[in-house]
């Protein structure tokens, strides 16, 4: 997950 | 018929480029002084550019993904795996969507561009040729929105990806995912798709071609040329 920060934080930005 | 409509629903929500418009503008194709312009672009700056490109469309992938029944509820493992294995794979099959077979152009910036036109990628003009060709035959099929809709969710949720932690469960998503699209094309009388579907295998290595190409380029360039590539690409490609 520290590897894919970016991807990570775009499948916790809710659901826009 | 719930699943079919969620798949539907959730590439219409998050599709790029409508393809009532690609239809519209698929004449409008750059002119000879904007592809001379195009190709005496920097080797950098045309990979960057693509690069752009590429990360745009898949952060649309991103959007499908979540809103796809069932995905966030796999493990997080295995949602940054799949997105990290499909992500580009989809973005692939959209492009047929956005290709003209007639006159071999897709839509890049704006309008309709020939393989000419990236001919500043320098070595990597063969993967261009490649990436044409597959949408050519893609193109062949005609499938429709929902077709394609349905071939994103498959290509997504594929349960041999490597490093899966749970491909059980992965696996029982895409059994829902193939029995709605065998739903589908039995309504639509078009059985006959699947077995003229390209084989998985050629799209893993277009992908694989692509990250060569960019490792080939790291290796010809200082590391500091990929600070000026988008965060979301260096993550899944670099």
């Amino acid at each position: 997950q520290e590897k894919h920060r970016i991807l990570h934080k775009l499948l916790q930005n809710g659901n826009s | 018929e719930q699943l079919t409509q969620n798949v539907l629903k959730s590439y219409h929500e998050t599709c790029q480029l409508r393809a009532e418009d690609l239809q519209r503008r698929r004449w409008d194709t750059f002119s000879r002084e904007e592809i001379c312009a195009y190709q005496k672009k920097s080797m950098e700056e045309m990979w960057q550019r693509c690069a752009g490109r590429i990360t745009e469309a898949i952060q649309h992938v991103v959007e499908f993904a979540k809103r796809l029944h069932g995905f966030m509820e796999l493990c997080q493992n295995d949602q940054i795996v799949l997105l990290k294995a499909g992500a580009m794979e989809v973005v692939l099959v959209h492009m047929c969507r956005a290709f003209n077979a007639d006159n071999r152009t897709v839509f890049f910036e704006g309008k309709y561009a020939s393989a000419e036109l990236f001919r500043s990628l320098g070595r990597a003009e063969d993967l261009i040729g490649s990436i044409f060709d597959f949408a050519q035959s893609l193109c062949a099929l005609q499938c429709s929105e929902p077709e394609v809709a349905f071939l994103s969710a498959l290509v997504l949720v594929n349960a041999s990806r490597p490093w899966l932690q749970e491909p059980v469960k992965v696996s029982r998503l895409r059994r829902r995912l193939e029995l709605g699209f065998q739903l589908l094309l039995r309504r639509t009388r078009r059985e006959g798709l699947l077995d003229r579907l390209p084989p998985q295998g050629r799209l893993r290595a277009l992908c694989s071609q692509h990250v060569e190409q960019l490792q080939a380029l790291r290796r010809r360039h200082p590391p500091a040329l990929l600070d000026a590539f988008p965060p979301l690409y260096r993550e899944l490609f670099a």
